[in-house]
């Protein structure tokens, strides 16, 4: 039941985006962050033939079947975080980046996320003023069973909370960091440790920006509707 | 036909500032191809930046002992021409019939020129930015093509103030780029603000439609009992006809060892 093919005519030169009806899963193995349980993961593989060609192109990716939740809590205004239906106590660390000439290499990120994992870490913040980081740190978040914190690129010190106060609003051009936001969010949005994005360090990014950001990361209510999903399937 | 995936480009680039460079991009990649025994050029790093090319070159010491990174010009005194880099490769590929291939930048820091066999392609800025060329018709017929980048620094370098602090002038916060990179409390200034191509670069071969950013969700019911995992994808025709597609999703747990249970 975990292999599924359509057929689809798709137009010249046309782009387009196309949802394969759900696939169902009966009791699979979930993925759970570090000291809760096991890291499961699958490989999704999805290929196109085109006829009178044959295989046209692929893509693979390891997923983990995990639901996170995080709300603030009212009395204390702290944000509670929940990993398919438990409560976890976010045990965390900072994270800047790797090297500070860019030195990125599989070899480093697996030492140093193992690391965290081994001082029972649950999750690492990447920090605002660094990266967004690559998919080699997320990928052994993934198989390590760390949370990940991702912030955008705002930090209070350079956007109108630090001394002297400048760039009160953010950055130049606000198309270009949504176009880079966007973008990052495809590139990292398959790995089931990624847990929250948040707009900046101690900062807020400017109402545009902001407003931006949350509704282009807001769960499609085509997700939220558990009736209508089973009704289709 | 050639085999449709990916091939990274992280081997046998080589770089140099564009100060000491006349030739423009055209003529680097058509008939001023340059080699690692042409002065200026030197081995570069890529993925990487300017400085971990310097760096390799010994033309700097390494900032990350004692006080060295004083012993290295920062670019608000160099001014951005000095890390603006040149970065050369050539590659091998041809394809037949109905392929396309494109050249694909995972993250460049912080604008660059592209030239392909003579065929110029400016990127947009963004340090955090993913950007693919179809580069099918810029191909050199015998497979032999050559590649050459400008790499620009961001457009706010920004100055160190002599006390230091965080996030120096605040200049670089004017980009879409990192922040650390003026220096912080932790953390001395970076002299080339990472100016480089700094992740990875590869060359894709796909036949006539191509898969771009697929999105896995699933939705949990019953106490996670009943699951489902609901796959988006964009598709893009690049055939002048109309492709008869089959789509395959599949999706396999790896047990222990390597056993596949489909």
């Amino acid at each position: 039941e975990h292999l599924q093919t359509t057929h689809l005519s798709i137009p010249p030169g046309a782009h387009i985006q196309y949802t394969f009806p759900p696939l169902f899963f009966y009791k699979p193995n979930l993925w759970w962050p570090n000291g809760m349980g096991k890291q499961s993961l699958y490989n999704v593989g999805i290929t196109v033939d085109v006829k009178g060609y044959g295989e046209s192109d692929s893509w693979k990716h390891p997923f983990g079947f995990r639901k996170i939740e995080s709300t603030i809590d009212s009395v204390t205004g702290g944000r509670l975080f929940k990993v398919n239906g438990q409560p976890i106590f976010i045990r965390g660390g900072n994270w800047i980046l790797s090297d500070g000439l860019l030195r990125l290499s599989k070899k480093r990120y697996k030492t140093d996320i193992k690391f965290h994992a081994d001082m029972n870490f649950n999750m690492i913040r990447c920090w605002g003023g660094g990266l967004a980081e690559r998919p080699e740190f997320y990928h052994y978040c993934d198989i390590y069973g760390l949370l990940v914190w991702q912030e955008f690129w705002i930090t209070g010190d350079v956007d109108g909370r630090g001394v002297p106060v400048s760039n009160p609003n953010g950055p130049l051009d606000h198309d270009l960091f949504l176009l880079c936001a966007r973008d990052t969010v495809k590139l990292l949005r398959n790995h089931p440790s990624l847990a929250l994005w948040v707009g900046g360090n101690e900062q807020t990014p400017p109402e545009d920006i902001n407003t931006a950001l949350k509704d282009n990361l807001k769960l499609h209510p085509y997700f939220q509707m558990p009736n209508q999903i089973s009704n289709s399937v | 036909m050639v085999e449709i995936g990916k091939t990274k480009l992280d081997s046998g680039w080589i770089a140099a500032r564009s100060t000491e460079i006349e030739k423009t991009g055209v003529q680097l990649t058509t008939t001023h191809a340059p080699t690692l025994e042409t002065s200026p050029w030197m081995e570069a790093v890529v993925p990487g930046t300017v400085l971990g090319t310097l760096l390799k070159n010994k033309l700097i010491p390494d900032p990350f002992y004692g006080l060295e990174n004083e012993a290295i010009i920062d670019i608000a005194d160099s001014g951005r021409e000095y890390y603006t880099f040149w970065f050369f490769t050539t590659f091998q590929c041809s394809m037949s019939g109905n392929q396309h291939v494109d050249l694909n930048f995972r993250a460049i820091n912080y604008s660059a020129e592209v030239y392909l066999n003579g065929h110029k392609k400016v990127l947009s800025k963004g340090m955090f930015l993913r950007q693919s060329i179809d580069i099918t018709d810029f191909l050199q017929p015998d497979g032999q093509n050559l590649l050459v980048v400008l790499v620009h620094p961001p457009d706010h370098p920004g100055k160190i103030p002599p006390e230091g602090g965080q996030g120096g002038d605040h200049e670089i916060g004017k980009d879409v780029a990192a922040h650390y990179v003026e220096g912080w409390d932790w953390m001395t200034p970076i002299r080339d603000r990472n100016t480089g191509i700094w992740d990875e670069v590869s060359v894709s071969v796909t036949g006539p439609v191509k898969i771009t950013d697929p999105h896995l969700v699933a939705s949990f019911f019953d106490h996670y009992e009943r699951v489902y995992l609901h796959s988006t994808v964009e598709l893009e025709n690049r055939n002048a006809w109309v492709a008869e597609c089959t789509l395959n999703i599949q999706v396999t747990t790896e047990l222990e060892g390597n056993v596949c249970l489909v």
